[in-house]
């Protein structure tokens, strides 16, 4: 891991005294090649080091008598930062219904956090509804059926095929059945289908959400940032929630959507199961993709 | 990725990060980048467009071709396996619908008896691709199904059997566990050959190759499925995996319809990981 490929760069140094400007570069290629075997974004990864190599070159590792783990420890500090504060809460309107939308590239995790926040937001005493908005995916309604009816949780899924109605219905029935706030699972899609990023932007304005969650797959490599800014760009999102998290994926994907986007974590899905949500602790996050 | 002619520090620093953008990890990258630099200099390459072709060339030596391709195999019983959500029961459906359309008698396993809709779902593709289909009920054991199958198989004599298994963390000591029970649980029941093809996603970045090298070492996987190439990712991991573990990449999975595979090419996926 980075603290012992650096404890190696640093080792040489011992009654040499004072680190040189290679020494310093030395260090920087280590914590660059660990950052981007994370899948931290290259972009991101360049301006870290760069901020890095600041502190660096300044007292508090050339004065230390363990300038190796001075550096481990201020690669955490950055990171910690980098990932934005504990912001699990979700902020909500006066209206009835509350809306939350999820959106996100085929298969990172949607329909399974959909249900997992429900179940949620149930416990802590709200009233959900699921609605579903998938009317692509074989079955994608049957899946959120299926969980909603594990859960005793209401699941709507309007007459018709089209997204934007469904979700407008939805509101009505919520209020019909004194449900005070609708989760909203619509299809995976690609940042580059023009049609149906217009799609979502079409269903966020027919139902105003309170918050909308972009839901990202822990493995995804360089192409996270490309996708979050394109959601960003052309519906624009509240918050992320990092799914999968139970493997060992590093999860670099995450704190690079969360540099460059700025949209916060908020929870965290570490099982297949409805109570595999969690709130996201950035601490945690940043050791994590350190390795 | 620059296409100026020169051949300078930039043009080599812009090379390596097209590739490490690529998601074909910095470590190999940098392998790459310093090989070609060593070749451009001692075959005094002409240009920028010259180490490009040499490139593409090197990215798709990485590649080994099928020697077997498992699904024109004939008749072949084959498993598909992966973590959650890469596409494996759309492309279980894919490969059905074009082995179907080209003469081969098709029948598909719903082994994934966990997941909510997830035999539904493969029965829906089954209905498109028209091609019979064996399940039970969900919760059942998967192993159970595959068994049942393989009856059904060789009473109707099908010669091409896919097993849609559920996704799955390598990280689940449980899971793999279960898995390599369907295999065993195929391999005596199939008097075909079985194979196991890892279905992986296009997006998917490092951890890629752990997962890989973990289904590899539980089963022994005979290639590769890529899907979601359609996107903006490159699938570069693919390369790694492909190289490391010596596993050909059979199909491309360019979108959600069931026209949408592809057979692997490696010197067009080299080209347009260069971008
Ligand atoms: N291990 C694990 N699996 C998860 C987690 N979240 C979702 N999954 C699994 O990932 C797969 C995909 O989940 P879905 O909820 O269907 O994903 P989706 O985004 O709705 O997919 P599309 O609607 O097709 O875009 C399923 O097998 C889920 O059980 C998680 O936090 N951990
Ligand atoms: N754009 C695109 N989407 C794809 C492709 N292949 C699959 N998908 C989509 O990815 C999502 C997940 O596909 P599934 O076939 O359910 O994936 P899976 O591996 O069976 O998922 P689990 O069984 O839950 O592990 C669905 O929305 C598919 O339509 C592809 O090549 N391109
Ligand atoms: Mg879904
Ligand atoms: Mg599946």
């Amino acid at each position: 891991n980075l603290s012992d490929r650096l404890q190696g760069v640093f080792a040489k140094l011992t009654g040499r005294g004072k680190l040189s400007e290679a020494d310093v570069d030395a260090a920087m290629r280590e914590v660059r090649l660990a950052l981007l075997e994370a899948d931290v974004n290259f972009a991101v990864v360049k301006e870290f080091v760069a901020r890095l190599r600041e502190r660096a070159i300044g007292a508090e590792v050339m004065k230390s008598l363990t300038p190796g783990q001075q550096v481990v420890k201020i690669v955490l500090e950055e990171l910690t930062g980098l990932m934005g504060g504990t912001e699990s809460r979700l902020a909500f309107s006066g209206r009835v219904p509350n809306v939350v939308m999820l959106v996100g590239l085929q298969g990172s995790g949607k329909t399974t956090a959909a249900a997992k926040l429900a179940n949620l937001l149930r416990k802590q005493g709200r009233r959900p509804m699921l609605v579903a908005c998938d009317v692509y995916r074989p079955a994608a309604i049957d899946q959120l059926e299926t969980l909603g009816r594990e859960l005793d949780i209401p699941v709507y899924r309007g007459e018709g095929s089209d997204p934007v109605a469904i979700a407008r219905a939805s509101l009505k029935a919520a209020v019909a059945d004194m449900r005070d706030v609708v989760i909203v699972d619509t299809a995976g899609r690609l940042h580059v289908d023009e049609a149906m990023m217009d799609e979502a932007a079409r269903i966020k304005t027919a139902v105003k959400p309170d918050q909308v969650l972009m839901v990202i797959d822990a493995m995804t490599g360089q192409d996270a940032v490309t996708a979050a800014t394109a959601f960003a760009e052309r519906v624009d999102f509240d918050g992320v929630i990092v799914s999968k998290l139970d493997g060992d994926a590093r999860g670099g994907a995450a704190l690079s959507v969360r540099s460059v986007t700025g949209k916060p974590i908020k929870f965290v899905g570490v099982s297949e199961k409805m109570d595999g949500l969690e709130p996201f602790h950035p601490d945690r996050m940043a050791r994590r993709i350190l390795g | 990725l620059r296409r100026g002619p020169d051949v300078d520090d930039a043009f080599w620093d812009d090379l390596e990060e097209t590739l490490i953008v690529a998601d074909m990890g910095p470590g190999a990258a940098a392998d790459i980048v310093g090989d070609l630099r060593d070749v451009a200099r001692r075959e005094a390459l002409p240009d920028a467009a010259a180490v490009i072709d040499r490139l593409v060339g090197a990215i798709a030596g990485r590649m080994p071709a099928a020697e077997n391709d498992p699904l024109a195999e004939d008749p072949v019983t084959v498993l598909f396996v992966g973590v959650n959500g890469t596409g494996k029961t759309t492309s279980v459906g894919k490969i059905a619908a074009a082995a179907s359309r080209s003469g081969r008698k098709v029948l598909l396993a719903s082994a994934d008896t966990f997941r909510a809709a997830a035999i539904e779902q493969l029965r829906v593709w089954a209905q498109r691709a028209e091609v019979p289909l064996v399940e039970r009920e969900r919760g059942s054991d998967p192993a159970s199904v595959v068994y049942d199958a393989l009856t059904e198989a060789r009473r109707v004599g099908s010669d091409m059997v896919l097993v849609d298994t559920a996704g799955r963390l390598h990280t689940s000591k449980d899971l793999m566990e279960e898995l390599r029970k369907v295999q065993r649980v195929a391999v005596a029941q199939s008097v075909h050959p079985v194979r196991s093809v890892l279905v992986i996603d296009a997006t998917t970045g490092q951890n890629g190759l752990v997962q890989a090298r973990q289904f590899h070492d539980a089963l022994g996987l005979d290639g590769i499925v890529l899907t979601k190439l359609d996107g903006t990712a490159k699938g570069g991991i693919a390369v790694a995996i492909s190289r490391d573990l010596g596993l050909p990449i059979l199909r491309l999975g360019v979108g959600e319809a069931i026209e949408d595979m592809q057979p692997f090419d490696a010197t067009e996926f080299a080209r347009a990981l260069v971008g």
